[in-house]
């Protein structure tokens, strides 16, 4: 299970945002 | 309110990950609170900008520098800077 505090989920969210940015950037 | 529309597959990878991180260092806490630190950074400052609340002329971190910072962080882990790689837009 995660146990994740606020700066994880925040990490989290910004590790995504990356991604989907990549993603858009891609084509 | 719902977070941003972030694809399901992004935002699992993203769990996993700092999942895995945060378990390869839990013998060393300090490198893996630098971690989140520097997308902490990252993220403020897309923010900064997108609200238009940088100064002209300020230049925030670009992804090539949170992977360059990354990178020197995880030294010896060349699986997990490989991975941190898939998040990022190829330069």
């Amino acid at each position: 299970s995660y146990d994740f505090t606020p700066m994880d989920s925040s990490a989290v969210f910004t590790l995504s945002t990356m991604a989907k940015k990549s993603k858009e950037s891609d084509s | 309110s719902t977070p941003q529309a972030t694809q399901p597959v992004e935002f699992n990878h993203a769990i996993n990950y700092v999942n895995k991180i945060k378990n390869r260092f839990q013998n060393q806490p300090e490198i893996y609170k630098a971690f989140l630190e520097i997308l902490h950074t990252y993220q403020k400052e897309q923010r900064n900008l997108k609200e238009g609340l940088c100064p002209p002329g300020y230049k925030p971190l670009t992804e090539g520098e949170v992977y360059a910072q990354v990178a020197k962080l995880f030294q010896n882990q060349e699986d997990l800077l490989s991975e941190f790689g898939q998040f990022l837009p190829d330069a």
